[in-house]
């Protein structure tokens, strides 16, 4: 049974696609079969990053480990109804190709695009990455600005919520295992850092995920997208980057800890 | 002649809604009429950070400076093609509204809609706000992962430059004046950050653009969105959030280099 992992979060630039390729890396690197959906047809950034890790093994002949990659093609069709009908096709098609795989990682585009939905139906579990900013977090919650109160779930919550509610409808008993995770964390020890941290407590009771520590916001998260790589493929004598900084440590130890916390099953050993 | 801003960048996150409003704001404290238009029509960051100015204002009794905020309402008729005339008519009669404006302030999504499109076809000035990234770059241009050479222009390079030839097409001979500015930049001196720089600088005259030195990544950016405020509403006895900060006295700085980088036409005085 492959488990679907689908990063999701409505609000661009919240750290789907660099989750979804170091979450890839982390359990390829554990040994576990893993296939890869890319869902921002346009931008694809999760795709551009493992064409430039394909390219990068090729220019050096070094030998990288790979997800299976599966596209799914997008419908121009003038009518709605006719080209969601098309693209709910090829999802399903999809996701068929990666049954055998252990895990199956879906990135979603930051909009609320049918396919997005879609993914978040199938999911057994849902990331949601999350900047440390309440312009972010109004995509999860309203907060009333006087009291400081969680007034409401919001737009990206009810995305969520109405894929369990879909999947209940279905008949499905297995429930969808929300975690949020902090991105981009700031070293400081900022006031903001702190109010986002007890509002996100809050509200995680109330609207049905868990909260993981999630990441730093560390240049090596992002400076090795060029040539396709991760940290977690760095550390042999040839490593293009130099790797014994402090950041480097700590970065290894969030994955570890976001992989951890994501309770993933140990599937066939 | 209402100057029309864009706030523009297909990248989700790059910060647009958060330079939107510190530009609206800047503008309006120079004596400047202001309008604003939000066509991020699901999110609405920047229709939530005013309505959040305008209840902190309310609940404090406190006398605000405001942008004349235009609707502009979506369409979701099941025809892409008949949607998109119903927009392209809102926009013109929401641009028209705000005629007596210095200026336009329009926010854009993190996606190719149609409405982004068309903003971008009547701007005097696009404003593109990019993480220090090269996944954000990417969106820009694409660069040669081997000899780290640009190869061409991306999705969003297309965009604009859309825009200008539909524009020379309409025999329009004002062109659109394209400044990207680095947005989030960290405080250190990482080799990741000059790389970006370099490319950007060889990029910049290859696709059109000027490139302003843009804002660093600080919390006084985004820690006053739930009350509605800007660093600029700030300094009164009674500022919520203490002055005296490093990082506040550049961040003003960073705001007045940007307005004043953008040689905005300096109207009837
Ligand atoms: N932990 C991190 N540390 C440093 N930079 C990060 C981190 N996470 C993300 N980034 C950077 O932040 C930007 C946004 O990240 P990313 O593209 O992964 O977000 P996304 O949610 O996939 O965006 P979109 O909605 O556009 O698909 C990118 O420039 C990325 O390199
Ligand atoms: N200079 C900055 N310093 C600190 N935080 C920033 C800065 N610029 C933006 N942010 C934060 O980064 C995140 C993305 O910014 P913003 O929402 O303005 O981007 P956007 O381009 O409008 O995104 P979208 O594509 O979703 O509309 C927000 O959480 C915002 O608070
Ligand atoms: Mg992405
Ligand atoms: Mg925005």
């Amino acid at each position: 049974m492959t488990h679907v992992i689908v990063l999701g979060n409505e609000k661009g630039g919240s750290g789907k696609s660099t989750t979804a390729m170091h979450l890839i890396v982390a359990l390829l690197k554990s040994g576990k079969k893993v296939g890869a959906v890319d869902l921002d047809l346009r931008q694809g950034s999760l795709t551009r990053y493992l064409e430039n890790r394909r390219k990068f093994s090729e220019i050096k002949g070094k030998e990288l480990i790979f997800p299976e990659m599966v596209k799914v093609e997008p419908s121009s069709l003038d009518s709605r109804a006719e080209s969601q009908k098309k693209e709910t096709e090829n999802l399903k098609n999809a996701l068929k190709t990666l049954g055998e795989c252990d895990f199956a990682v879906i990135d979603c585009p930051g909009a609320n695009t049918h396919l997005s939905r879609l993914a978040h139906l199938h999911a057994d579990t849902i990331v949601t990455p999350l900047n440390d900013s309440f312009v972010d977090f109004d995509l999860l919650a309203k907060v009333d600005p006087e009291t400081g109160k969680v007034v409401g779930p919001s737009l990206y919550s009810e995305m969520v919520w109405d894929a369990r509610k879909h999947r209940a409808m279905m008949g499905d008993r297995s429930g969808i295992d929300w975690v949020v995770m902090r991105n981009r964390l700031s070293a400081t020890r900022a006031r903001n850092k702190k109010n986002m941290g007890d509002k996100l407590d809050e509200l995680s009771s109330r609207i049905g995920f868990r909260l993981a520590r999630g990441f730093g916001d560390r240049v090596i998260y992002r400076e090795l997208f060029p040539i396709g790589l991760t940290l977690l493929d760095l550390g042999g004598v040839d490593s293009p980057v130099r790797l014994s900084t402090m950041s480097h440590v700590t970065a290894r130890l969030e994955i570890r800890s976001l992989v951890a916390a994501l309770n993933l099953p140990a599937g066939e050993e």
